[in-house]
């Protein structure tokens, strides 16, 4: 029996929302310790990894493993259905067909109940290593969409550099070209604002621009989002949870 | 223009 109440619904439609238009078919994992999530987009060149830890939740309790196969535009319906402010709880049997969503409006003593049938969705796993990234930034994940929002309308590839003191985005296309330069500091009073910066080697990449639009749909729910990049691997852009996390693992795109 | 790696190209199935 799974049953996973979220405090807000809105919590649960932004960890939908941030990942629902770059992938649609998705395997839920809930076991005791949280509900865990991964599907690649279409063209097998962005991987979401999700995970909601049992403090995420309000209640949690998962007595067995269950797997919930969901496609998200099922699901965005069945949210749009509940309130923001509505708790909402997931309620599955040990073997479901379906899987319940029940909102809750404490003050007005309203239930609302949608039930979702699931699929049997036939995904590969990725093994992700954890490795050691050549530059690790930390920076206001609002500032970020603005940068990707922007540097988007000049060209399909989006350019990362990032030396010791810098960090510069870059993008040169048909209308023309556009580059936001960077520096780390540290805001006191604002520490949301401050820009992180750890670099062990310089790194100098490519992205394509459609990813990471739908990469910083992400950014409802943090302030942050942390980009580590290296030369060898996809890079990690990540919004942390309360507890958990929803990763974009992205492959880079590179001269022949 | 470059070309696009894919994920595969890093990661094994599980």
């Amino acid at each position: 029996m799974l049953e996973a109440k979220f405090e807000e619904a809105s919590l649960f439609k932004k960890i939908i929302d941030g990942f629902k238009d770059c992938v649609q078919l998705v395997n839920f994992q809930c076991k005791e310790d949280g509900i865990i999530a991964q599907a690649v987009d279409d063209s097998r060149v962005l991987l979401v990894s999700l995970e909601i830890g049992i403090e995420a939740f309000q209640e949690y309790r998962c007595d067995h493993p269950v797997t919930l196969g969901i496609d998200l535009n099922s699901l965005s319906k069945v949210l749009r259905c509940g309130n923001n402010s509505d708790t909402l709880t997931l309620i599955a049997d040990d073997t479901p067909d379906s899987v319940l969503l029940l909102f809750e409006d404490t003050k007005k003593d309203r239930i609302a109940e949608y039930s979702l049938k699931l699929m049997d969705i036939d995904a590969d796993f990725l093994k992700i290593e954890e490795l050691a990234y050549d530059t690790t930034l930390l920076m206001p994940s609002s500032e970020f969409t603005k940068i990707v929002r922007d540097l988007s309308q000049f060209s399909d590839s989006l350019n990362i550099m990032i030396t010791k003191e810098t960090i510069k985005f870059v993008a040169d296309g048909d209308i023309g070209s556009g580059s936001v330069i960077l520096k780390p500091f540290v805001n006191m009073d604002k520490p949301e604002e401050s820009i992180k910066l750890e670099m062990d080697q310089p790194v100098d990449l490519t992205f394509g621009s459609k990813y990471l639009q739908d990469i910083v749909k992400g950014s409802a729910l943090s302030e942050k989002v942390g980009v580590r990049l290296s030369s060898e691997a996809p890079a990690l852009f990540q919004f942390d949870l309360k507890s958990g996390y929803l990763q974009f693992f992205l492959a880079p795109k590179f001269n022949d | 223009s470059k070309d696009q790696k894919k994920l595969a190209q890093y990661y094994v199935k599980t």
